[in-house]
């Protein structure tokens, strides 16, 4: 599996990135998952804010109306009033830090509005002004503040336990207890690790966590640990904190074991490959193997549910142009399914059995954000959308070789806007240069 | 108001506060309509 190496953060600028390599973010409306990404259809350009003035002399905090340029992500760029077209003074901010605000949050907390110094005397009635500038514009919902603050509460606290996939041993899971949360990424310590230092990163709503007792409840594997009963102050995640799976019906005409299809290989995202249904759980989870790469003891199974985005019907690649990695060590190449198929004795998973829904995601390509390196799942970097397969991105880490690219679904918990590290208090892994990636 | 994905444009009376006074304008806000 390929890993990046952590990059130093130095001072990374979303804002000066996106100017000038001329492109966009990804609106936080396609990120249904992070902080404000079901309220954001309301932020738009030419939205006018109260923002802090950082042009004054003054000893406190002053504000000033500021108008939104352009928008990435959570990012801003912002023009205070009074500038016109004069771009020289426009920068970026996050919208959802505390200091920016409603147009009226001012005047209701007792703060005067004062103008930036370099236009301080460019208008003899500033009130004339602002009237004219205001009347009929738009600006944040009164309760943006409010609703910023509640987006911003998870409710996965520290101690708690959970059921996760055993990183070193794909096909089962094991016990971890939540050590940190930062913007609803956890940080999940492994149940008898000595020094804590045996972790795994992940999103709260990522399929690869589950409430205590899941395992057992679908017939997965799971490593016993030897601890026998809870830490004081450990308590089980309950299990309304889990993202729910749609319910399938695998009484009639479901997976079968030996049945064929394509996945993304966990161990390498940038690839779609032949594989192969190895076992039928409850529920509808499927133990996935992929052909030619299996480890003799299943060990490297891992387990995709049936609606998974993450797995689709032989012929999906070649009918969406992308590449199909063969089986290790098959030679006739080009690889044909309908030859594999009568080669291998099996048959294809029914096309009915997957999922085909795809939402209206908003995604473009091109489009900028942050995105979790899933083989090293600690680190979110910055990348961009290259490739746009109906609910399938092809993301692109900035700086970095292609073959470090990895697939990855619309609606992966691991995707966020530019800005959301800032907000949230992440580390963000800039572009890298050749110096680091050497 | 004016309907937005299902929120709603509504019309406000904001108050400014600057240094020469206090006023009011008429801005756009949206408010949750779910």
């Amino acid at each position: 599996a390929k890993s990046k190496a952590v990059v130093p953060a130095e001072s990374f600028d979303w804002g000066r990135y996106i100017f000038s390599n001329n492109t966009v973010g990804a609106p936080v409306s396609c990120f249904k998952h992070a902080p404000m990404g079901t309220c954001w259809a309301d932020i738009e350009e030419g939205v006018r804010i109260e923002v802090l003035n950082s042009d004054t002399n003054l000893s406190t905090k002053v504000y000033w109306i500021a108008e939104i340029i352009k928008l990435a992500g959570f990012k801003a760029l912002l023009r205070y009033e009074g500038f016109d077209n004069d771009t020289s003074k426009d920068f970026w901010c996050n919208i959802c830090i505390p200091e920016v605000h409603p147009v009226g949050w001012c005047a209701s907390s007792g703060k005067p509005l004062v103008p930036p110094k370099s236009i301080q005397h460019k208008y003899s009635n500033w009130k004339a002004f602002l009237v004219k500038r205001l009347t009929g514009a738009k600006t944040l919902p009164p309760d943006f503040n409010t609703k910023v603050h509640e987006n911003m509460q998870f409710p996965f606290k520290k101690l708690m336990r959970v059921e996760v996939v055993d990183k070193n041993y794909l096909c089962r899971t094991r016990v971890a207890l939540v050590e940190q949360v930062i913007g609803g990424r956890l940080r999940l310590v492994y149940e008898e690790s000595q020094d804590g230092s045996d972790d795994f990163w992940c999103h709260m709503f990522s399929p690869l966590i589950h409430n205590i007792g899941w395992s057992r409840s679908i017939g997965h594997r799971f490593k016993r640990s030897d601890i026998a009963k809870k830490m004081e102050g450990q308590v089980d995640a309950p299990a309304q904190f889990f993202q729910k799976v749609k319910d399938v019906d695998q009484s009639v005409d479901w997976f079968r074991d030996g049945m064929k299809l394509e996945a993304i290989d966990p161990l390498n995202l940038s690839a779609i490959c032949v594989a192969t249904v190895r076992k039928v759980l409850a529920d509808g989870y499927l133990m996935i193997g992929i052909d030619g790469s299996e480890a003799v003891d299943g060990s490297d199974w891992f387990c995709y549910h049936s609606t998974s985005p993450s797995v689709f019907p032989a012929g999906f690649c070649e009918i969406n142009n992308i590449e199909l990695t063969p089986p290790r060590g098959y030679t006739k190449l080009p690889f044909k399914w309908f030859d594999y198929l009568r080669e291998s004795g099996s048959i294809a998973a029914p096309v009915k059995l997957f999922n085909k829904e795809v939402p209206n995601h908003g995604f473009r390509q091109g489009m900028k954000l942050e995105a979790v390196d899933l083989m090293e799942p600690r680190l979110v970097c910055v990348a961009t959308v290259t490739r746009i397969v109906h609910r399938l991105l092809r993301i692109h880490f900035d700086g970095w070789e292609d073959e470090y690219d990895q697939w990855v679904d619309c609606e992966s918990p691991d995707l966020y806007p530019v800005g959301w590290c800032q907000l949230t208090g992440y580390q963000l892994q800039p572009p890298a240069s050749q110096s680091n990636r050497d | 108001g004016a309907e937005a994905g299902g929120r709603k444009w509504e019309q406000k009376q904001v108050q400014i506060k600057t240094l020469e006074g206090e006023f009011s304008v008429t801005m756009w806000a949206s408010d949750d309509n779910k």
